[in-house]
């Protein structure tokens, strides 16, 4: 495991804190999309059906078991707590996430690296985590103004795509045989949508001022 | 390569 791949797991991980801490610490998940945090569970689950079959590594495992536990745990305040839920803006949480879960799937069936259980999983997985974030960003330009914690998630959640890409990079100069088009093209895509988000967040802490998207 | 290091990423 070289650096950038390790920085863009903490990334990852410091992200999901982020959006805990805010949702345990202000008992608040405003500005959060239940439907963006859904998805994460599911690219989990599908992604990680190899938990049993395949070892990787200690890091690995726990990781994955991480992963899965506070996805999970995120959706399960967002739907269950009492106080937590009736912060959520519902009402600007209106993308029609079904169409990624259907599209992704019908893409994993067409594109996949092996036309086995897991492979499918494995793809589908991929393209709908490059589509995940999308309710939330869609969420946070409607409501204009973004809190400073959810700021901090959707940043360290694109530091995580970013790092990942230097890690494909990496790998692709030190690693004879490295070549995963799949990840590496949905990664792509995945990070291009942070751009957008990345320039605003650049600016507002350039000028030190609130984070504020356009309408 | 086998198999299983192919999804040796998270």
């Amino acid at each position: 495991m070289n650096i950038f791949r390790f920085a863009g797991d903490m990334t990852h991980l410091i992200s999901i804190v982020v959006l805990l801490l805010k949702i345990y610490a202000t008992k608040s998940c405003s500005g959060i999309s239940l439907k963006t945090q859904e998805l994460y569970v599911i690219v989990f689950l599908a992604r990680y059906l190899d938990l049993f079959t395949d070892f990787i590594s200690v890091y690995n495992t726990v990781m994955k078991l991480v992963f899965i536990g506070s996805s999970l745990a995120i959706v399960w305040c967002m739907r269950m707590h009492r106080a937590v839920k009736r912060t959520y803006d519902k009402e600007l949480d209106t993308f029609r996430h079904y169409f990624l879960v259907l599209g992704s799937f019908v893409l994993a069936l067409l594109l996949h690296e092996k036309f086995t259980f897991q492979e499918i999983f494995w793809a589908f997985s991929i393209y709908l985590e490059a589509v995940a974030i999308l309710p939330q960003l869609v969420m946070l330009q409607r409501s204009g103004n973004v809190d400073n914690l959810t700021g901090q998630y959707v940043f360290f959640l694109g530091a995580y795509r970013a790092f990942y890409i230097l890690n494909w990079i990496y790998r692709f100069f030190t690693e004879p045989h490295f070549s995963r088009w799949i990840a590496c093209l949905s990664g792509l895509v995945q990070t291009a949508f942070y751009a957008d988000f990345f320039y605003y967040y650049f600016i507002s802490w350039k000028n030190n001022a609130k984070l504020q998207l356009p309408a | 390569q086998s198999e299983a290091q192919a999804h040796d990423e998270l």
